[in-house]
């Protein structure tokens, strides 16, 4: 070991790309969060690491594409020569944050020539990240010059000699064998596309999914930034620029893995502040997840954050105080992440929340730091650590969040005949280009 | 030994102390480093690097060093020089 050796203290750590390539037109915003996803999972695959994805602006690992001199005593220096730097973990703000030069032609899935691979070197600079130096070993990750791509970022596995350094800082996650030595194959290949979230059903949509636009939801959340809107056992998703997803409702049960298939639908969901772990509730019952995948021994009687066992109409994190609030009809709870309980004085009556209604369907805090409840179709936002609802709310939940307008449905009635395509009558079609709306289905 | 011509303007040299290999120049002797200094720092690169330890800027060591790369150090600072028994 040529230095202290410097490591996180933590095991969760969070992380957000910050500032995204400027001049890549292969590699979208879209691509490069996927790409940073899948790097930092090569480290958590084999030691008890979790990475998660933030919108905040206090990510442990802050990703940014700068340029030139940057003020970090590392300054960039154009195409080629050094392309990118990770800070070391350690008491500095900067620790763990990770820099690529944006003069480089970032590429990915591109022969070498084309420029240099992101995923390759995200790799090793969140090697670097996680606390790990320079090696001279020719086949390790951590040796400081670029080699090239290194292939699927789906199917990268570190080297032996580089796991058993990481291991040597973070030990070994349970999942992991450490006697899998080079050259032996693994006795199961690691089901890799398990994690890659999928919410795109290949099924056509089943005759019971809801209408977005006429729906009110049971649950709304704020997950790694993006917002989820809960309706029977059906979901949509909006990414953090409040862009849907898909038109079409994703099924809960293909991408939440582990809720019971007899669930038909969820009353209240967050994502905890402390492990950025999610948190579903169901009548006196809840579940905790780890991203999309459920954890051991639940569901749990929801009697273990001391609320009443009637069950919970609305839960969600206060950016204001990092606490977590629990509504039920008119009375609220205030929850301590930290130290696992109740805090002394609640419940509370539900109208100390001027301008808010009782028994709310739910409420989640979001990227603009205002806090969002949600009741019928309607939602009202109370901004920063105020405790009122702005004057102009409530307002349709369908047309700011759902991109509906306010007479459109998704689908035609069933009960009643497609007039456009039985008639030729297109003036009755609904046609979202008009809207001015042109929405895409797309994965990375 | 010559610049190598692919490290961005950055001479030999420069290069050494960015990433390790020589230590921070003498504030009062400026850039000036030692003969000794200077080829034990390219020996400690080159098997850094896997090449053969010939203590000269030859062509392989020029071709390495403009090889892309990351920003960070292969040997920490304040380990290099004499260390103290």
């Amino acid at each position: 070991a040529l230095m202290p050796q410097s490591k996180w203290n933590k095991r969760h750590l969070s992380w957000r790309v910050r500032t995204f390539p400027k001049d890549s037109a292969l590699l979208g915003h879209d691509t490069v969060r996927a790409l940073m996803h899948y790097a930092l999972k090569v480290w958590s695959d084999i030691a008890p690491l979790n990475f998660h994805e933030v919108a905040g602006s206090d990510a442990d690992i802050q990703i940014d594409f700068t340029k030139a001199d940057h003020e970090d005593g590392y300054p960039f220096d154009g195409p080629g020569g050094t392309v990118a730097h990770a800070f070391f973990p350690g008491e500095k703000f900067s620790a763990g944050d990770t820099h690529f030069d944006d003069d480089e032609a970032w590429t990915f899935r591109s022969p070498d020539a084309d420029g240099v691979d992101l995923f390759a070197v995200a790799v090793h600079e969140f090697g670097h990240a996680i606390g790990l130096i320079h090696t001279s070993a020719v086949e390790s990750i951590m040796r400081p010059y670029y080699q090239g791509p290194v292939g699927d970022p789906l199917k990268y596995h570190l080297t032996y000699e580089d796991k058993v350094r990481v291991w040597q800082l973070y030990g070994v996650r349970d999942s992991v064998s450490h006697t899998d030595r080079p050259g032996v194959p693994p006795p199961t290949e690691p089901p890799v596309l398990g994690d890659v979230p999928n919410n795109r059903s290949t099924l056509p949509m089943a005759r019971d999914a809801p209408d977005r636009c006429s729906s009110h939801f049971d649950a709304v959340a704020q997950i790694r930034g993006e917002a989820f809107f809960f309706k029977g056992k059906y979901f949509w998703r909006l990414t953090r620029e409040k862009h849907l997803v898909s038109l079409r409702p994703a099924q809960i049960h293909r991408f939440w893995r582990g809720l019971p298939p007899s669930l038909d639908g969820v009353d209240a969901v967050y994502e905890r502040a402390a492990d950025h772990k999610i948190v579903f509730f169901k009548g006196s019952r809840y579940w905790l997840f780890k991203d999309n995948i459920m954890e051991e021994g639940y569901p749990r009687p929801i009697s273990d954050f001391g609320l009443p066992l009637d069950g919970v109409d609305a839960a969600f994190v206060w950016l204001h105080n990092h606490k977590t609030y629990f509504f039920r009809e008119r009375r609220y709870w205030r929850y301590d992440e930290q130290l696992r309980q109740m805090d002394p004085g609640y419940p509370k009556a539900s109208a100390l929340w001027k301008g808010l209604p009782p028994d709310l369907d739910d409420a989640m805090s979001w990227s603009d730091g205002s806090s969002y409840f949600f009741k019928g179709r309607e939602y009202w936002r109370v901004p920063g650590s105020a405790v009122e609802a702005e004057p102009g709310f409530p307002r349709l939940t369908s047309t700011d969040w759902l991109l509906c307008s306010q007479m459109q449905a998704d689908s035609p009635d069933p009960e009643a005949p497609d007039a456009a395509a039985t008639t030729g009558d297109t003036r009755r079609q609904p046609d979202r280009a008009h809207d001015g709306y042109e929405v895409c289905s797309c994965t990375s | 030994g010559a610049a190598p011509s692919g490290t961005a303007q950055l001479d030999s040299v420069d290069w050494l102390s960015r990433f390790g290999y020589l230590p921070s120049p003498d504030p009062v002797t400026g850039q000036l480093q030692t003969q000794e200094a200077l080829t034990r720092a390219i020996r400690a690169m080159q098997r850094f690097g896997g090449l053969k330890e010939t203590g000269i800027f030859d062509q392989d060591t020029l071709l390495l060093m403009g090889t892309p790369r990351c920003s960070l150090p292969d040997v920490p600072e304040g380990s290099t020089g004499r260390s103290r028994r």
